[in-house]
């Protein structure tokens, strides 16, 4: 499902961008 | 509740001083109806005589500025009057970048003379309705964009909730396209389309307890970031 993706890489930038 | 307003429209300030006016005075802001950017004046007559005959014309800027009809001013303006006119503007006439960018240089005619001054356009009048990036191309686009093209600020005194923050940008044409929790940080990510077709990305922090939230901005075309910036300072301490 695409939009779940799209959830999931939303998830992983936040953080990624938290802890880089 | 009551925490949501509509779209902000600054209060109006003096352009022309009356003194250099020859007895005209005119205070003026910007605002945005409906998909349609207006300049909001008000024109006040502090001479002896009536005034007649207004017309208005932009120089060149950076956003190709340039009135949609001609100015409206009911008339004759007797001495000791005033009156409102409202003056929808396009985006279709020559570009030239200012500095700052969002610089306008006004010149108005009546009967009495030619006068000119400068006033600053905020940047949200010119943040398109259909500013919302699909999610899709935000992540490839913020992905795409080198992180030295990355800017960060520091919004200080910011007492509302991520999601109060979000609707008072989004009543803007600021759009909160996702929103992650992490750690108790809220993060928003958030884009914008300026009315000369540049996009910026940003990114919203908001740490519990912390009335300072910290946003970075991306765009190809970083010479808007701080306007994008003042911007955001604006609708949040408004």
């Amino acid at each position: 499902d695409g939009d779940v993706d799209l959830d999931d890489s939303f998830s992983r930038l936040a953080e990624s961008r938290t802890h880089p | 509740i009551g925490n949501v307003t509509p779209f902000y429209t600054p209060a109006k300030q003096v352009w022309l001083p009356a003194a250099r006016g020859k007895g005209l005075e005119i205070s003026g802001t910007f605002t945005r109806r409906n998909g349609q950017i207006y300049m909001e004046m008000t024109f006040s007559n502090k001479a002896m005589q009536a005034m007649t005959s207004f017309a208005i014309q932009f120089n060149k800027n950076s956003f190709g500025l340039s009135p949609a009809q001609s100015l409206q001013v009911q008339g004759p303006l007797q001495p000791n009057g005033s009156v409102d006119s409202s003056l929808p503007i396009n985006t279709k006439g020559p570009v030239q970048k200012m500095e700052p960018l969002t610089n306008l240089q006004v010149a108005i005619k009546n009967n009495v003379d030619v006068f000119y001054f400068s006033c600053l356009v905020p940047l949200h009048v010119l943040c398109m309705e259909d500013g919302m990036m699909d999610k899709r191309v935000f992540l490839a686009t913020w992905k795409d964009i080198p992180a030295q093209n990355e800017v960060q600020y520091t919004i200080e005194n910011v007492n509302y909730t991520a999601d109060q923050v979000s609707s008072k940008l989004q009543n803007n044409n600021i759009f909160t396209i996702a929103k992650r929790n992490v750690e108790g940080q809220d993060m928003l990510y958030q884009s914008l389309k300026l009315t000369n077709g540049i996009w910026v990305l940003a990114e919203l922090k908001i740490q519990p307890g912390n009335i300072n939230l910290i946003l970075s901005l991306k765009s190809r075309a970083m010479e808007v970031a701080s306007g994008v910036h003042q911007t955001f300072e604006l609708i949040l301490h408004n």
